[in-house]
């Protein structure tokens, strides 16, 4: 595709490749090609633009007003400039949520915050002791309670030791969930509405962590999470793998959800803001 | 809602009378946009219909006065076939230990199918070791711990070791102990990392294992080929364990690597506990998969 000038139905084939292989979703690509064709129309032979730019400026203008809500504020984020600043990760099993707090709270440490964890996944094996490990490399606090326990009282607990002790920041972990097991997502809410009722603004900020590797069910999982319990924005993990993550493009467009962040590795630092013309960029990479 | 999509696409065509070439393009046109909505990888899909379109244009389905039944035939008995005509049953070794390995990308279940083979193993009255091979996720060792607690079934670790030695170790530990089956928890890693699917490699030529396992999300999407197929390039794995199955993920996934990598599907994860395993039925899935 790259290097090509003109917008035949051999080029858009190959186009249709390369975007739904993204995992972009088949409507929207349908509407991403079909935009293609009238612009290949309109503008004749002589099209000189490479293929690249003009997908590019195609994808942007799908996404219009999206783009600017898109616009991830890195620099507010880890100076909210309310205490405590308290942020809930939620999402289905193993996309990589007590991995992504352990990078969050090493964010909101190296800005000079203090940072408190709350284990409110009571209920994996190993999870308290997996997020522990993480809170000790952040030099974050860290609230659990035994295994099996309310994770409504762990996120209490954690959410008074926040206010005692004057902590900046407060990320609560909660368990990997299917978004269609109804009474986990209840469990969520309920999870919610102990912070809410100790603080009414929080939490204020609910990220979803999504894998990249995963499919057109985001988009289930975005709204099922987003319907349940509210979402600020998103968090798309594994990019360091081959998946592009295409979906949250249509997850932005239909939802208008912003994915905040990206994960591109295991370690503590794999951490970046999102940016969606890198983004776009890489879809063609 | 894809159900009703199918479906309606599927009425469309068995509810024509007598179907021209062109009818049938554009029926099977839509059914690839089912499949694709699926997570039915690209190539995979565009060469599904293209063979069902062939088939389909046979003289006996277009002089037939039920065409459209005819076609909705050919499309589940071929994604039926395509997935897998049943299933393959697990290698034992003649002489204990049989070793089993789960392998796979970053939280596609691993440790979690480990226990899970294990509690279905003991079911069939074996004796199965699970053993800690994952050194580098943190707290990996306590999980896999956690959950022989909880089953009631051993498990080997060792310190300062890396995973190669410890797969070892574990089956001379296995034999002392007369563990007749046993069972590796390898870390996760990405396919495009050498030197962990070197790690993985080494493993297998060391220990031979009998059943080494590609576990793979079902909620997958168009990477499901890429990694699938690393991997099977890395280790010939024996089969592959779909998990996360218990939610409405359609599971094109599964047609994917099956299809690319001709590696039959062996069992199914439809749960976080660990009794929710299950054999793999290419029919149900099939049903699935086309809503
Ligand atoms: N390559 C890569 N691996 C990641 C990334 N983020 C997380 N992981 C890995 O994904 C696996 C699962 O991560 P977890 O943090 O345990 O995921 P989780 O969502 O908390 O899982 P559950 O609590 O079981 O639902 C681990 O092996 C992580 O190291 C990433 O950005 N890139
Ligand atoms: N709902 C559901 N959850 C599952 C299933 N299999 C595993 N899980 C969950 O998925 C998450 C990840 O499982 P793990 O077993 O830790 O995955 P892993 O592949 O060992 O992860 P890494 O070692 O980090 O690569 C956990 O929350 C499990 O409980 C399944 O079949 N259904
Ligand atoms: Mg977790
Ligand atoms: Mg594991």
């Amino acid at each position: 595709v790259t290097g090509k000038k003109t917008l035949d139905e051999e080029t858009l084939d190959a186009i249709e490749e390369i975007l739904i292989t993204s995992d972009i979703g088949v409507e929207t690509v349908m509407e991403l090609l079909e935009r293609l064709r009238k612009r290949a129309r309109i503008k004749g032979e002589d099209e000189t633009a490479e293929i690249q730019d003009i997908m590019r400026q195609e994808l942007k203008s799908v996404l219009s007003d999206q783009v600017e809500r898109s616009a991830s504020d890195e620099k507010s984020f880890f100076n909210p400039g309310v205490t405590p600043f308290v942020i809930m990760v939620v999402g289905v099993n193993g996309t990589g949520k007590t991995t992504t707090i352990g990078k969050l709270a090493h964010r909101f440490r190296k800005e000079g915050k203090s940072v408190i964890i709350a284990a409110g996944d009571t209920f994996r094996a190993g999870a308290s002791e997996q997020l522990n490990i993480w809170a000790e490399r952040s030099g974050s606090d860290f609230v659990r309670h035994q295994a099996g326990a309310d994770p409504g009282a762990v996120v209490f607990d954690a959410l008074n030791a926040a206010v005692a002790r004057r902590k900046d920041v407060l990320i609560v972990d909660t368990a990997g969930r299917l978004h269609t097991k109804v009474n986990l997502m209840e469990e969520l809410k309920k999870i919610r509405r102990v912070m809410t009722k100790l603080i009414p603004e929080a939490p204020h900020e609910t990220l979803l962590v999504l894998d990249a590797t995963t499919g057109q069910n985001s988009i289930r999982q975005a709204e099922q999470f987003r319907d349940i319990v509210g979402l600020t924005g998103i968090v798309l993990t594994k990019l360091d793998g081959t998946a592009k993550g295409g979906v949250v493009l249509t997850i932005l467009k239909e939802l208008g959800i912003p994915v905040k962040f990206i994960g591109l590795g295991e370690g503590i630092e794999d951490l970046a803001a999102f940016d969606l013309n890198t983004f776009i960029d890489a879809l063609f990479s | 809602d894809l159900t009703r999509k199918l479906d309606h696409v599927l009425k469309k065509i068995k509810g024509q009378g007598k179907l021209s070439e062109k009818n049938i393009a554009d029926s099977l046109r839509e059914v690839r946009k089912v499949l694709l909505e699926a997570d039915v990888n690209y190539k995979v899909a565009k060469e599904f219909v293209k063979s069902v379109q062939e088939k389909s244009l046979g003289q006996a389905v277009l002089k037939s006065i039920t065409p459209g039944q005819q076609i909705v035939k050919i499309i589940y008995d071929e994604l039926t076939r395509l997935m897998g005509q049943s299933t393959a049953s697990l290698r034992f070794a003649n002489i204990p230990p049989t070793i089993f390995m789960a392998t796979g990308l970053q939280g596609s279940g691993k440790t979690t199918f480990v226990g899970k083979l294990a509690l279905y193993l003991r079911g069939q009255k074996h004796s199965p070791l699970m053993v800690a091979a994952d050194i580098y996720r943190p707290a990996a060792i306590d999980q896999l711990k956690t959950i022989g607690k909880q089953l009631n079934i051993p498990v080997f670790s060792e310190d300062g070791k890396n995973p190669i030695q410890i797969c070892w170790d574990s089956i001379q530990q296995a034999r002392q102990n007369g563990n007749d089956v046993v069972i590796f928890d390898t870390a996760g890693r990405l396919h495009i990392d050498e030197n962990m699917m070197k790690e993985l490699s080494e493993i297998k030529e060391k220990t031979k294992p009998h059943n080494i396992f590609f576990v793979a999300d079902g909620m997958t999407g168009q990477d499901a080929v890429k990694a699938a197929t690393e991997f099977n390039n890395w280790l010939a794995y024996d089969g592959v364990v779909l998990t996360k199955m218990d939610g409405d993920a359609r599971g094109g996934a599964a047609l994917s690597i099956k299809a690319v990598t001709g590696k039959p599907i062996m069992f199914v994860g439809m749960g976080e506990k660990f009794n929710t395993l299950e054999q793999f039925h290419p029919d149900r899935m099939a049903s699935r998969i086309l809503g």
